[in-house]
């Protein structure tokens, strides 16, 4: 998987989860 | 509450090579996502916002990678069975809510249709309704009639929609899903020829040199007008090529036409020729799933794929670096928008959907 991806869907997901 | 947040969890826990932090953010969103679904009722049927067929293929993404809500998911799909069962749409002066992907039947049709646990009687009500509505040859009943909210595409009062999102080809994809999934149904293949022909008659070619649909039936009006008509001449996975073009392919796929599969990959070939113009939309509309780049880029992957258009895979590795390049956009934006169809969640959905990816999601986009 593409690191710079997953870094951005990281970001997405504790967004989401706050 | 659709389905964005559950599918990028799901993708970032189903791939294996995933590190612990972010399995930890994404387990956290999903509870999040879960804890906000039970709290709050769904408002219609379709995959967007909150509509129960966003919220189920959300739960089928979950379940997906954390089995202990597969019974969560269960009830979702008794849920919508039943009420699918017991509801009924109108078959004149239709609203969106009667039939469309986004807020109506052929949302939940496509739901239904991409969980393999549902029976193919679980299909029937929703696809008599859809096949009813095709029961015209100028498909007339799709014609909008229900006041629409002046805000949003007033251009479509007294109009047939032509797009996937709100139009004939969305419904089309979902009898096509449907017809995938039941098997041979004689109601849905002559709904679909009905279809088909009408959408053939609807295509012509954009001055710039690819073949395209109007955003609603020309009726007899030069397409130069009605693109005049509206905001912007859009060629994205909502409207026009590439979309459309995408729900010819697929029609001439199920009813094994090779002419209208050739419509389809002429169509596509044509505006990947042009350098894929696809009118002036905001920097942020650019990014997403409706109306930019990651709409195209999951368009051009299913062409490649179940078409074997070679420079649909070309454009398709392009727009996954352009994508890419723009990551940084995503961070601010993902502070207030956790939409699959026009937020950072789709963009994100797309970029993650490399080979051995689970492909589930895309049944909620019309895709596969």
């Amino acid at each position: 998987t593409d690191p710079q991806v997953v870094a951005a869907a990281r970001a997405h997901l504790m967004a989401a989860a706050a | 509450t659709d389905a964005g947040t559950p599918i990028v969890a799901s993708l970032v826990l189903d791939a294996a090579d995933t590190d612990e932090a972010t399995r930890s953010a994404a387990e956290r969103a999903l509870s999040a996502w879960l804890a906000v679904v039970g709290g709050t009722g769904a408002s219609h049927y379709g995959v967007f916002a909150e509509g129960l067929a966003g919220r189920h293929l959300g739960l089928l993404a979950a379940a997906h990678v954390r089995p202990g809500l597969r019974r969560l998911a269960a009830a979702s799909r008794r849920a919508l069975v039943r009420r699918t069962a017991l509801d009924t749409w109108r078959t004149s002066d239709v609203g969106w809510e009667d039939y469309d992907m986004i807020m109506g039947p052929a949302g939940a049709l496509l739901a239904l249709a991409a969980d393999p646990e549902v029976m193919p009687t679980d299909l029937a009500p929703l696809t008599a309704h859809l096949v009813t509505l095709c029961d015209r040859p100028e498909l007339e009943r799709f014609r909008l009639r229900q006041r629409l909210d002046e805000r949003y595409s007033p251009w479509n009062q007294d109009r047939i929609n032509v797009g996937v999102a709100h139009g004939v080809p969305g419904v089309a994809l979902a009898l096509c899903a449907a017809l995938d999934a039941s098997g041979d149904d004689a109601g849905i293949r002559a709904a679909l020829r009905r279809v088909a022909d009408w959408l053939v008659a609807e295509a012509y070619p954009d001055p710039l040199g690819f073949i395209t649909w109007p955003t609603v039936a020309r009726e007899n009006r030069p397409p130069a007008r009605d693109v005049a008509e509206q905001p912007t001449a859009r060629q994205a996975w909502c409207y026009g090529t590439p979309g459309v073009a995408w729900a010819v392919w697929e029609i001439g796929r199920v009813l094994d036409d090779d002419g209208l599969q050739q419509l389809g990959r002429t169509a596509i070939s044509s505006f990947l020729d042009a350098g894929c113009p696809n009118g002036n939309i905001a920097l942020r509309e650019s990014l997403a799933i409706c109306h930019g780049d990651a709409g195209l880029l999951v368009l051009c992957d299913a062409f490649h794929r179940h078409a074997g258009l070679a420079a649909a895979g070309a454009v398709r590795d392009l727009l996954y670096a352009r994508l890419r390049a723009r990551l940084t956009e995503l961070t601010p934006w993902s502070a207030t928008n956790y939409a699959l169809l026009n937020g950072p969640a789709g963009v994100l959905a797309a970029l993650l959907t490399r080979p051995g990816a689970d492909r589930t999601w895309l049944y909620t986009v019309g895709l596969r």
